[in-house]
């Protein structure tokens, strides 16, 4: 079976995936959405 | 984030490891050269530093925030993250930057709409003091690279940020690249007097003509102009909207002989790194026997009045309108750039005008893809727009497409495509296409490439992908391609396309200078990178070292030296040793599951561990408390009874002396 002319993989699926999004969906609840706290300085009490 | 023990040294030492993927792979080293034209944040590979920066693939793209000071520092770029400016939005958590929303006087410019916040996301949305988190008296930005979405964290489909200034409503978010307040804070928080990389940006708006010079032994001179009678009526810098604004460098073929030359050389440059890019604007509508020459005139010890070496011509194919060049260029000594304009034969009513000039040392793009009045109705008319054929430096042919996405009658985004195409050499190369990446840029004509917020994509071919019809996604174009005829005649395949339909939102397209006079120019460039696929070297780890606690990290300095004290005193797994009272002492390694304590890092200690021990300690006091107890009360007992023997003995005496 020929490819289509128009045959395109999106990386993105079609969706305006921004880093929080990623990070939601891969079942990340990271702080902030993005950041790991290692310091106590830095750690919320 | 405040606190000089947070900061790098640099440059700052990293290590991509093998999880990588190599799309990831080549654009963290993208990413590393957009720091290094924009600010004095330099990067190498690591060498045994105690402190580095590991790049590897988890799920989810996620980092630190600081120098933690705990050896290796893990930032994630798992799938999805291989994105330019995602890759600079985690480095700059890396390098101490908090979200931009976080700063203290946020709700001074946004409102933070708790009830459409997802339940439990709320403290994704903190604040920090002004005594954790420090600003750098840099306005709120509301396009930092750093700020979210209006959508964050969002339950529905209502804004959980929204703008005090309705106009940023759809700027907060974006992901191109550093705003300017982000370099700002950059190049404040690490005290950066010049950029890496940048050597030189020239519009030609003031009467020094940025310091270039008319070139001896010539016999006619650029001019400099706001416009010129047979054109371009406007410089490219500003095309006619600052009045009495808008110079250029114009060099006129329409009177004088053929063979007259006039040279502008520009001041001197010093190369650090060997390679550089020249790119400039230019307007050429003389003769088509006239010529815009680039020379470079190289000082050495062997030649100090300097030796010309021709680089390239711009000659044929005039137009009426502005375009964009690159040179490449690999100079190692001092030299000046030359521009020389040079009248052909024939009849001219024109010639040369030039503009906009920016000079690095950096990598230039391999193809610019010109296109013109890119407005809205053009483009929906068009429907995809392919590039020109195009082929990379080792023969793959390829084209790039463009095309809206979205509903008809409706703002659209610019979706884009990458696509292999027969070419001459498709019997002599590889097949599949084993690892090249494609970086289509879409340039943001800011004059000040320091300035620019480009939006780029990259993809790299992967041999093993399959297609929906179970052939190999990068196989040969005249196998896997469709048959497609250019407007020449000519037959060929193009392969199926690989790429984005969220390439940029409508309105970013029409932000900035995306479209300067309706023109767009798409930067292309497709590279080998199956070099990245081997592992990067791994050094023998430092095990003793002396951080800078408390200094600021010259940008200029490499990382700190080993204090004497801390020399054999054995910090073990991977701890670092530092002075403290000028006693050595072990800082032990810390990840989130576990960590090393003791005086020399010895145990091991996780997670798991401090559970058992909490709940093993819980109950052991409860039980001590509990025999306490019982023991109390027993004792209680026992001496209340006594109290009541003897209270009646001494009533029944009592009673005997009654009677």
């Amino acid at each position: 079976v020929p490819l289509q002319d128009n045959t395109e993989i999106d990386v993105d699926g079609g969706k305006k995936l921004d880093i929080f999004d990623i990070n939601e969906g891969a079942g990340l609840d990271l702080f902030e959405g993005d950041i790991i706290l290692a310091d106590t300085n830095q750690r919320n009490s | 984030i405040i606190g000089d023990r947070y900061r790098w040294p640099i440059p700052v030492p990293y290590f991509l490891e093998d999880s990588l993927e190599i799309n990831a792979k080549a654009l963290v080293l993208e990413a590393f050269e957009r720091y290094r034209l924009k600010t004095c944040i330099d990067f190498k590979p690591w060498e045994g530093e105690p402190n580095y920066i590991s790049v590897f693939k988890d799920s989810g793209c996620y980092s630190y925030v600081g120098n933690l000071r705990q050896g290796k520092q893990q930032l994630s770029l798992g799938v999805n993250c291989d994105r330019i400016a995602t890759i600079q939005h985690e480095f700059l958590h890396a390098l101490g930057f908090w979200h931009e929303q976080s700063r203290a006087d946020r709700d001074d410019y946004v409102t933070i709409v708790w009830d459409r916040i997802l339940p439990g996301r709320e403290h994704n949305f903190n604040v920090y003091d002004d005594t954790r988190s420090n600003s750098l008296n840099v306005p709120y930005d509301y396009t930092s690279v750093m700020h979210y979405s209006k959508t964050a964290f969002q339950n529905g489909s209502e804004p959980t940020i929204v703008t005090k200034i309705d106009a940023f409503s759809d700027v907060i978010g974006q992901r191109m690249d550093f705003s300017d307040y982000d370099l700002e804070k950059l190049n404040r928080l690490y005290n950066c007097s010049s950029s890496i990389s940048f050597m030189d940006s020239c519009t030609f708006e003031y009467n020094n003509i940025c310091g270039m010079i008319q070139g001896t032994g010539d016999n006619s001179d650029w001019n400099h102009v706001l416009l010129s009678a047979a054109g371009p009526s406007n410089d490219h810098t500003h095309l006619g909207n600052c009045k009495d604004s808008g110079y250029y460098m114009h060099f006129s073929t329409s009177t004088g002989n053929a063979g007259d030359k006039a040279l502008l050389e520009s001041r001197l440059f010093y190369p650090k790194r060997g390679f550089q890019c020249l790119e400039f604007f230019y307007y050429y509508n003389g003769n088509e026997n006239d010529a815009l020459n680039i020379w470079i005139r190289e000082y050495t010890e062997a030649s100090p009045n300097g030796t010309l070496t021709f680089i390239t011509s711009i000659k044929g194919n005039p137009a009426e309108y502005w375009q964009l060049h690159h040179v490449s260029l690999n100079v190692k000594n001092k030299f000046r750039v030359v521009f020389e304009g040079v009248k052909g034969n024939g009849p001219s009513n024109g010639g040369f005008a030039i503009d906009d000039i920016n000079f690095s040392e950096a990598l230039c793009p391999h193809y610019i893809w010109h296109i013109r009045n890119f407005t809205h109705e053009s483009i929906k008319e068009n429907g995809r727009i392919y590039s020109p054929p195009l082929y990379s430096k080792d023969g793959y042919a390829y084209q790039v497409q463009v095309r809206p996405n979205g509903p008809a009658d409706s703002p659209y985004d610019l979706a884009i495509y990458f696509h292999l195409i027969s070419g001459a050499n498709d019997d002599t190369l590889q097949w599949p296409c084993s690892l090249r990446q494609a970086k289509m840029e879409l340039m943001d004509q800011n004059p000040d490439i320091r300035k620019r917020m480009s939006n780029q994509r990259s993809i790299t071919t992967d041999p093993t992908q399959v297609a929906s019809n179970g052939d190999l996604f990068w196989d040969k174009p005249a196998k896997v391609g469709t048959s497609v005829t250019f407007p020449n005649g000519t037959q060929f395949f193009r392969g199926p396309g690989y790429g984005t339909s969220a390439f940029i939102s409508h309105d970013r397209l029409h932000s900035r200078d995306f479209l300067k006079g309706g023109d767009a120019f798409f930067l292309l460039s497709v590279e080998d990178v199956s070099h990245l696929s081997a592992s990067q070297p791994t050094p023998v780890p430092t095990t003793t070292t002396k951080p800078p606690v408390t200094d600021i990290p010259s940008p200029t300095k490499p990382g700190p030296d080993v204090p004497k004290e801390c020399e054999g005193f054995g910090c073990k797994n991977d701890g670092v040793c530092v002075l403290e009272n000028e006693k050595p002492v072990c800082r032990c390694k810390v990840t989130k599951d576990w960590w090393y304590v003791g005086d020399k890092c010895e145990r091991k200690v996780s997670s798991q561990d401090t559970l058992v021990i909490a709940v093993s300690s819980s109950v052991t006091i409860f039980a001590v408390m509990l025999i306490i107890t019982l023991t109390s009360v027993l004792c209680l007992k026992k001496k209340h009874k006594k109290q009541i023997a003897k209270a009646g003995k001494a009533q029944t005496t009592e009673n005997a002396y009654t009677f």
